[in-house]
């Protein structure tokens, strides 16, 4: 799966 | 947002909600590490930045303000209104080992070299060690009152929750955030031994006392 920064979490 | 990070938002609203009473009706911040809490609002300042740049939701939005202000009140609460009853004596941590190698790491582990990005990762390492020195003292004084042990299960219920959350991500949108991942079973990890005690004396109606 690819990597990102998941930015919708707290 | 799926059921698992919102019951895990609603148990880090929830421990918050928890500590504040506390401290309000006991008059007290006895057994609350000073050091824990202003690392929360070091936490939550250098990563809610993005609150000035970046719209995700309203309820986003509400969150971070609500996470950035309540932790500083807790800090005035402490310092100012309960002065009295804050006991740095048995707050020993020594902090500067929880800043150091997490400010090295954020400069190792980035999704992209920028200040708010490195901000960021530095802010997912130190949460998930900030809770130390509240467990520290923790140890040494070998016992907590009730509603501390109660605003430290929520506490730690919260990043738990985050778990399955990631693995529904995993399977559902297909992304995987390692920074965020390897930090929040760390950080769930460092709960363990507290969790062992909390199910099996303050949830039987003992009070939390460790072996001596």
């Amino acid at each position: 799966a690819p990597t990102a920064h998941v930015k919708d979490e707290l | 947002m799926n059921l698992f990070r919102l019951f895990g938002d609603m148990s880090h609203l929830a421990s918050i909600l928890i500590l504040v009473h506390k401290i309000q009706t006991t008059r007290s911040c006895r057994g609350i590490s000073f050091k824990t809490q202003a690392l929360y609002v070091t936490v939550f300042v250098s990563r809610y930045l993005d609150l000035f740049y970046d719209w995700v939701s309203l309820y986003n939005f509400f969150m971070k303000v609500f996470f950035i202000s309540s932790s500083c009140y807790i800090l005035y609460l402490m310092k100012m209104k309960f002065r009295p009853t804050n006991d740095p004596s048995i707050d020993t941590f020594r902090i500067e080992y929880l800043l150091g190698p997490c400010a090295i790491l954020a400069l190792i582990f980035h999704y992209k070299f920028t200040v708010t990005e490195v901000l960021w990762s530095f802010s997912i390492f130190l949460e998930s060690v900030a809770i130390l020195p509240q467990l520290f003292m923790l140890q040494r004084t070998g016992e907590a009152e009730t509603i501390t042990t109660h605003y430290l299960a929520a506490l730690g219920a919260y990043r738990a929750f985050y778990i399955p959350n990631w693995i529904y991500r995993y399977w559902t949108e297909d992304i995987v955030d390692p920074i965020a991942v390897t930090s929040g079973i760390v950080q769930t990890a460092l709960y363990l031994d507290f969790f062992y005690v909390y199910f099996t004396k303050v949830l039987q109606g003992q009070k939390f006392e460790l072996p001596a």
